[in-house]
């Protein structure tokens, strides 16, 4: 199960 | 983490600590468009939602937290602070931000990677980001001269996004299935509206004379 991409940009 | 993601952000976190400084040091916002202000208290409100249930990292979790604090306290200032509320030019600041805010609500809301409560705000602030600077532009062309601080801070803020583009270049080359259209169009857009305000910045320090935009 791939987690979502997270947002790790500001 | 790359060289233009981290330029990209030392030169945002220097733009906002070039404004605070002149606003707390001189307790001037003359030529401060408090509208472009109170957009990018919303810009950061929206995007950083998750700033409690994501931990990316210290960096990021640091960096979100002086992009709120700096930005709500530079409205603050500039509402509030019986000596700074003073050299507000509401007059000349009178752009209509509503106008802005409605259509990148809605926008959102259609264009989006998927429609959750905080993905829409998440995209609903990329987009009002890309013409959060609106107001301040117009405010520039309406007052004609400003002081080399609000330039610097309106060069800094044009800058980050610059260096945020070639950062999605970097990694769409490096990192497989990394394509976010969303922000790549909204920050492009973004940086081509301080276009004309880079051109006239770079004549004025070339040939060393005041910046003043065209009427």
């Amino acid at each position: 199960f791939q987690s979502p991409p997270q947002k790790d940009e500001l | 983490m790359n060289i233009f993601r981290f330029a990209g952000d030392m030169t945002h976190l220097a733009s906002v600590l070039v404004l605070l400084l002149k606003i707390h040091t001189i307790k001037s916002c003359a030529g401060v468009s408090l509208k472009t202000q109170e957009l990018y208290a919303i810009v950061f409100a929206t995007r950083y939602l998750d700033i409690f249930t994501d931990f990316i990292s210290l960096y990021n979790t640091f960096m979100k937290l002086v992009f709120l604090g700096s930005s709500f306290s530079i409205v603050w200032y500039m509402r509030s602070h019986k000596i700074v509320r003073r050299s507000y030019d509401k007059d000349q600041d009178t752009f209509r931000h509503y106008f802005l805010i409605v259509p990148c609500l809605l926008l959102a809301m259609i264009i989006n990677e998927k429609f959750t409560f905080r993905e829409v705000l998440w995209t609903f602030s990329l987009f009002l980001e890309a013409v959060a600077i609106l107001p301040q532009l117009v405010l520039l062309q309406r007052t004609r001269n400003i002081d080399n601080l609000t330039g610097q801070y309106i060069f800094l803020l044009g800058a980050y996004r610059a260096f945020y583009i070639f950062n999605w270049i970097y990694r769409y080359f490096t990192e497989p299935h990394y394509v976010h259209w969303i922000p790549w169009i909204a920050g492009l857009l973004q940086t081509l509206l301080y276009g004309d305000f880079f051109y006239y910045y770079f004549h004025s320090w070339k040939n060393n004379k005041k910046l003043q935009l065209p009427a």
